[in-house]
């Protein structure tokens, strides 16, 4: 059973898609099966990950979100016909091709004794949608739900859409069983986008830049989870706070981050990630900063952060 | 004439609100009357200038952009009431109250004879609205427009009104004999807030990290205006692109630096604004870094900026 986990924090820069990358390849490089999906129309995690431009032929979250199941159906249909498979050139490293491994044999998709009810599509029930949009990525166990620019658009359709702020979820939900983790990029803000990701999310990880205004969001964001909470995800919970791009020679970042200490307690991870510049290098090569420099001060932090987290999940 | 100046950029952590205090303050310090308008649900504009959870009895942001002109003379009403004048107190600087030199003489806003038409408001045409939401600041000749979390819920409220791009344009137009320049802090997103801003405004400031994602964002940024341009708001036109928290020592800032002075050429400010801790410190204390630490080497580099500008902006 996947744990699904989403990297919010509506103040903008505070490391939400460099964590949400290097988390993520972080916890395939230790063997688990991850899926990272791009909820920001800024597409960064897609870049970051070296898939600008990328998708399959369903399209990016944008068709996923925002398209009723029966258009589904028709997306199905192309994406089940062999050379629209995204081309295996471009794949950085095709044979982490989900539907590889994780895609139940494609006979089986159609076998009609598996159903009682012969009229119903038989890839309905077997095939989650959500997998027609899924890309592999340059990191094994790493696959990816890539987002673009046409996203934003997303914010305003979802608002006259049944069940708006249930899109993600219900898109992610049959994927739970494919994924060890599923991890969310949220975009800098408190619209649908983000609410979508708190909906989906069993958990919530948020980075923290230790500075004045990313202090202060902090509240508003504690407030829209317990929203959250209180109408649509009632065992939402916080993951973690990690403290980003710590600068501890200042004292605002030693003050900032003994506030956030005494506020959040245990939650906030023992591991504090420093500024690195190889973090900041790394998505001009379409690399998680994990591969790209593993040894690097950055690289070294997060994956001392993706040990702890996986401490405190295997923890019974 | 007023110059209204949308500082934008969707990429988060760019250094927008940082940009808009201290080029306003900048401005006002050297003699200008400056209006800045906070827009982004964060408030951070609002908090750096010391105004957390100040607003006039009209409001904030919100109100002003969320009620139709019959609400207003409502709110009208109201302020115009002595004791919910804000209180003198609260006002670190009383004297720099806009109403004591933007505002007309009082007994002028309501003398018939300037109204032919004696049964139209005769506040509707002498006071525009937006004074009733307009607060003073610690910085002579410096005013504010607060924001909010309550601005949030405009972003999905404004799309069932009536011109719903031109909100903030109608609201901000009336005050352009009031004020030389008007700064609007944008939030990080290409939403209806930052379009409203786009649509208010003469030219655009684009702050830029001089970061991958950052630069990666340009183009999304650059795009949008030109929609703007051709449906909303022909004038439109870049003031100029600001190099923010600049690491010169990295091989990445001096890269993006000179791809960004390529594509936008004279446009990019000889300033740039160095990365220095007393500019992340100052909102703390409720103060543009620019009165907080005039000294530093982030507060001259917002002099030199504002002066820069200010020569740009006065050349025939
Ligand atoms: N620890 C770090 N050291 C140095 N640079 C970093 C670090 N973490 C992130 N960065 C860089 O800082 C910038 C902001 O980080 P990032 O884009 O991950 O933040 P974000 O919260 O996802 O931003 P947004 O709000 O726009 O989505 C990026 O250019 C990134 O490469
Ligand atoms: N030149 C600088 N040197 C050091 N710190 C800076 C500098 N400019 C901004 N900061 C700090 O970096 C953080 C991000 O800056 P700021 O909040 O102004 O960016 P923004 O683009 O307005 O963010 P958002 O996208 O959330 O609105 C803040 O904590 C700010 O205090
Ligand atoms: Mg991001
Ligand atoms: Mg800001």
């Amino acid at each position: 059973m996947a744990k699904i986990i989403a990297v919010t924090n509506q103040k903008g820069g505070v490391g939400k898609t460099t964590t949400a990358i290097n988390l993520a390849a972080a916890l395939a490089i230790a063997g688990r099966t991850v899926l990272l999906v791009d909820c920001d129309p800024q597409g960064n995690a897609t870049s970051g990950l070296g898939q600008k431009g990328e998708h399959r032929d369903a399209g990016t979250l944008y068709e996923a979100l925002t398209q009723t199941d029966t258009d589904d159906h028709r997306a199905a249909d192309d994406t089940d016909n062999a050379d629209s498979q995204p081309n295996a050139d471009s794949q950085p490293n095709a044979h982490s091709q989900p539907n590889a491994h994780s895609q139940p044999n494609a006979d089986s998709q159609f076998s009609a004794e598996l159903k009682p009810n012969a009229d119903s599509r038989p890839d309905e029930q077997v095939e989650p949608r959500a997998n027609h949009y899924i890309l592999p990525t340059s990191v094994e166990r790493l696959s990816l739900i890539p987002a673009n620019r046409e996203l934003a658009g997303a914010e305003i359709e979802l608002i006259s859409l049944p069940d708006r702020e249930r899109r993600l979820q219900r898109l992610l939900e049959p994927l739970r069983n494919q994924f060890e983790f599923i991890i969310i990029d949220s975009p800098p803000s408190l619209g649908l986008l983000t609410l979508n990701a708190l909906v989906a999310a069993d958990r919530v990880l948020i980075p923290l830049h230790c500075e004045y205004f990313a202090l202060e969001g902090l509240a508003d964001l504690v407030g829209t989870m317990r929203r959250v909470r209180a109408s649509l995800n009632p065992t939402l919970d916080i993951e973690g706070v990690l403290l980003t791009m710590n600068d501890e020679r200042t004292n605002l970042g030693q003050q900032v981050a003994r506030d956030v200490r005494e506020f959040f307690k245990e939650k906030v991870y023992q591991t504090v990630i420093p500024r690195n510049v190889r973090l900041a290098e790394a998505p001009s090569h379409g690399l998680p900063a994990v591969t790209y420099d593993a040894k690097s001060r950055g690289a070294e932090a997060y994956f001392s952060f993706a040990a702890e987290l996986l401490a405190n999940h295997d923890r019974p």
